[in-house]
Formats: structure tokens, C-alpha cells, sequence
């Protein structure tokens, strides 16, 4: 809904396998952004492509995606980004 | 003047800001964690039920919202640049309170430290006068744990006996006794003051008065409900907790890089220290509260409380923040405004009277104000300039580098009516 209170998170990751940096990267390391929206009754994350020379993110190429429904899952534990029955959600959020 | 106002019509602020603290609290239905100041000033405020952070780091976070901008405008990931020199000259909200006529202070760790504030926690700019910053503050990571061979060690898991530990004291004591000196300082000032005071813990290693132990029986404390990494968890979102691995008693475990998983007892331990060390906090809270109410400006002053992002207690496999999960995200967020949240004082009234945590004769019910409206940390700057009678900035253009003053959040106040919250 247009009116939907929201909250915006973000994460930055040097790969896309966890290695010594991944909690802490440096500017210059960062190659993938998380970008979160939650609401009360969902969180969706997407990793995408991230340019640390020109702070650009590139939401056409994707490398993680999750999706929790909130209700039925307040801990987030069964990620549903790849569950068919949620693709239409997924392409809305996006 | 009117009523709760001081002389210049506007009320003061009391900005408290906590390290890794999660909801993990009496006053947000945690039913292990003893929290009786935290909780009493939940009673008197609205609290937030889901207020988040823009990003699970300290530097990031504290960037964010104490310039109201999100990190992509901030461009401060890390912890290795000061934003008016690499990403635009924002004003802060202390900044902007000090325009206003306002004293502004700073007790403890309020902005990040280091570069990410220009080495001054942005002095001359945010504040009126020079930073507290206690003087044991470079003992946190140096061998003062004792281990059980008798010597010291640079431990995660860290009970102390404070007499024994360098100057005899630690952090936040101390900055608990700076921020009383302040307020006892401006209590009869004719401007009205921002004091921010910045606690450490619960950040890690958890180095906190051991007495506070005597409060988590080891047969009361649970392993996380959801303790093993989700199957269908990208890898890209998952943290190693490399931190943590560094402490001396954690290396001894040879923890497997980078999914671990920790052994189960010390899990246990680990979560025992998170939560003595959020009763410990909850004392130093608590004396500053109590002393604000004793000075007599509890009906006069907005209290603010908050953290700069919350901790994976072993949720998903994680110890750490580093991470969009809600447990790193979600932050407590208490909203005190005389008059509003609470009425005002009679005379001869307390407020915030100190509890004891050793001495709780049952653990107290909270009846305060709530809202489960989603909310930022970014939402802070201006809903504190509504508060205080401020001119609320404009919401920022898009792109805002070269906008000085402007906000990327929204004012909550109307949420702190009554009428509002549940």
C-alpha cells in the first residue's frame, strides 16, 4: 500500500562466499550491496552488484535474494525469494 | 516561562545511545533480562516497537542517523571516512540544536570514533564544548581478564572485579559520572542543553562488574531458538563473525571458518555476558536518569533511548551484527516527553528513581506508551527538532550531496500522542 510504513536497511559484502572480510569490508572491497525493505509483515533483501568507485548499485544483476513473511516467520528463517508461489510478491517488491 | 519549558521556551534533551543493544530488554517482553531502569523509563515513554537501523555497523549507523541521511548518501560503509570531507557537509542534529541556542555535549561513544568523525567526534561543529571520552576506554581490548590459569587474557567472555582492573573502573562508570558532572553543571543554566551520552556495553568483549553474573543463573540462560543457519539462506548474506574470533578464549574452541557453529556451552556463556552486560548498562542508565530527576529537570527534558543497531545471539549462526536479519537491525526505542508520554511532575514527585537490580522484589509490569508503526533511526533529527520546538528541516531532494541541511526521515512525533500508540 502507498502508505506503508517502511524501514530501508542496507549491508555491504566483498564476495559472495563468507572470507575474513565479509563482516567488515573496506570501501574499496565492497562488491555487493544488500538492500532491505521491511514492513510489519515482511522483509525483502536483494545482494546486487555494487561499485565502491562510484558508489553505483546494479539492481539487473542480482546475487542473493530472501523474502520472510513476518506473521507466519518473525525470525526469519524460511526464506522464500525462490518459492514460485511468492514470484509475483517478489516482482512487486522489486 | 510555560510549563516544562526552561527559560528559552524550549525543552533540554537527554540523548542516550547504547552499543549492539538488541530489544533484548524487561520492557520489550524479554523474559530473562533484567532491566529495571530501562523498563521504568518505558513506562513513562512510547516505545517503538519496530524501529530499525539503516545499517548493523557502528560507524554507518551513528553517520545515519545522527546526520538524518542514509549510508548511500552518507557513502560511509565502514568505519574510514568523515562524511563533509568524502560525501557532503551535513549538519548533525547536535549540530543543529547548538544553531538553536542549545548547549550541546558528548559523554562516552556517541559519534564513531576515529576518522568516521574526524578524529574529534566532530568538534567544533556538534558540540560546545570538547567530547568526554573516559580514560579506561584503551583497556577494553587489552589482557584484564582473568582466566582460570590466573593470568590475563584478552577474553570475550569477561567478568571483572572492578578493583582489580586498571584506574579501578571502567568505561561507562566513568562516563556515567561525567554525564552527572554536566547535568549538575547546566541545571540552572538560562539555555536549554543536548547532552548525548554514548554507552559501550553491551558491545563486545563483554568486560562488565562480575557481580552482575549473580543475575543469570547459568541454569536460567537457553541457546537461541533458531540456533543453525537457514537452508535456503544466500551465502552472500551470511557473517563469519570474524570479530569474535580473535578473543583469546574463543580461538582456544578452534571454531571452524567460517560457519563454526560455536560449542554449545560456550554459547551459553556468551549469551549470559550479553545479558549481565545489558544489566550492567541498565544501572549506569539508571543512576544518570535518576540524577536528571533529582536535579529537577525531568520535567523539562526530552529523554531519548536508543541503540546503534541490535546482535545475533547465535540466531541463524551468527554472533554478531554484520548482517540485514532483524535481530541486527531492530533497535530499542524509548521516547520520553514530559507532558505528553507522561504528565507532568508534581511537586516532591520522583521519576526515575533508581533501581537496584540485586533487589527487585518482583519483576515490575510495564504499563507504558507503544507503537508498532515501522520507524527509522533516521526519523530521529526531525522528530526531536518537532519535539523541541525546532524548525523541522525539509525532507531531502534526490540526489542531496550539496544540501547542507535536510532530512532523508520523517518526523514520528505524532506518534508519541497518546491517542496514537496502543
Amino acid at each position: 500500500q502507498d502508505n506503508e510504513a517502511i524501514a530501508y536497511s542496507q549491508y555491504p559484502r566483498p564476495a559472495d562466499l563468507p572470507q575474513e572480510n565479509s563482516d567488515l569490508p573496506e570501501l574499496e572491497d565492497i562488491k555487493v550491496m544488500g538492500y532491505s525493505i521491511r514492513s510489519s509483515n515482511y522483509r525483502y533483501t536483494l545482494w546486487v552488484a555494487f561499485n565502491p568507485s562510484n558508489f553505483t548499485s546494479d539492481f539487473q544483476n542480482v546475487h542473493g535474494g530472501e523474502l520472510y513473511l513476518l506473521q507466519s516467520d518473525p525470525r526469519e528463517d524460511n526464506n522464500l525469494y525462490s518459492n514460485h508461489t511468492f514470484a509475483d510478491v517478489n516482482k512487486t517488491l522489486f | 516561562a510555560p510549563i516544562g519549558r526552561s527559560v528559552s521556551g524550549h525543552m533540554n534533551v537527554l540523548f542516550i545511545v547504547i552499543d549492539d543493544l538488541r530489544t533484548t530488554l524487561g520492557c520489550y517482553e524479554d523474559p530473562l533480562v533484567k532491566s529495571p531502569n530501562i523498563d521504568q523509563l518505558a513506562s513513562r515513554s512510547t516505545r517503538f516497537q519496530n524501529a530499525f537501523a539503516q545499517q548493523a555497523l557502528c560507524a554507518p549507523s551513528r553517520t545515519s542517523f545522527l546526520t538524518s541521511r542514509r549510508p548511500d548518501t552518507t557513502r560511509l560503509y565502514d568505519v574510514g571516512s568523515y562524511w563533509r570531507n568524502h560525501a557532503g557537509n551535513y549538519s548533525t542534529l547536535p549540530q543543529y540544536f547548538k544553531m538553536n541556542g542549545y548547549t550541546t555535549m558528548s559523554v562516552g561513544k556517541v559519534f564513531h570514533p576515529g576518522i568516521a568523525s574526524n578524529h574529534s567526534d566532530d568538534y567544533p561543529y556538534s558540540w560546545s564544548m570538547v567530547p568526554y571520552h573516559p580514560s579506561t576506554e584503551e583497556y577494553e581490548n587489552r589482557k584484564t581478564c582473568k582466566g582460570k590459569d590466573g593470568q590475563l587474557h584478552a577474553n570475550l567472555v569477561c567478568p571483572v572485579n572492578v578493583t582489580e582492573v586498571p584506574e579501578g573502573t571502567l568505561p561507562d562508570i566513568q562516563s556515567t559520572e561525567e554525564a552527572i558532572r554536566l547535568l549538575k553543571s547546566v541545571q540552572n543554566s538560562t539555555e536549554p542543553f543536548f547532552l548525548a551520552v554514548g554507552y559501550h556495553k553491551p558491545h563486545i568483549p563483554f568486560r562488565y562488574p562480575q557481580e552482575f553474573l549473580k543475575l543469570y543463573p547459568m541454569e536460567n540462560i537457553t541457546l537461541a531458538p533458531d540456533p543453525d543457519i537457514p537452508k535456503r539462506l544466500p551465502s552472500v548474506a551470511y557473517n563469519p563473525w570474524t570479530d569474535i574470533r580473535k578473543r583469546e578464549d574463543v580461538q582456544a574452541l578452534n571454531i571452524s571458518f567460517p560457519y563454526g557453529p560455536i560449542p554449545k556451552e560456550f554459547q551459553l556463556l556468551i549469551r549470559q555476558s550479553y545479558f549481565a552486560s545489558v544489566s550492567y548498562m541498565d544501572s549506569q542508565v539508571g543512576k544518570v536518569l535518576s540524577s536528571l530527576d533529582a536535579l529537577g529537570l525531568a520535567n523539562n527534558t526530552i529523554v531519548v533511548f536508543t541503540s546503534d543497531h541490535g546482535w545475533s545471539l547465535g540466531e541463524h549462526g551468527e554472533w554478531a551484527k554484520y548482517s540485514n536479519f532483524d535481530v541486527a537491525t531492530k533497535v530499542p526505542l524509548l521516547m520520553y516527553v514530559p507532558g505528553l508520554t507522561s504528565s507532568f511532575l508534581k511537586a516532591g514527585e520522583q521519576r526515575f528513581p533508581f533501581i537496584d537490580p540485586f533487589h527487585l522484589p518482583q519483576r515490575q509490569i510495564n504499563r507504558g506508551l507503544k507503537t508498532n508503526i515501522v520507524v527509522e533511526l533516521v526519523d530521529l533529527f526531525p522528530t526531536l527538532c518537532e519535539l523541541a520546538g525546532l524548525a523541522v528541516p525539509q525532507a531531502c531532494p534526490e540526489p542531496s550531496f550539496d544540501v547542507e541541511l535536510c532530512t532523508q526521515g520523517k518526523s514520528i512525533a505524532k506518534l508519541l500522542h497518546p491517542d496514537a500508540a496502543v
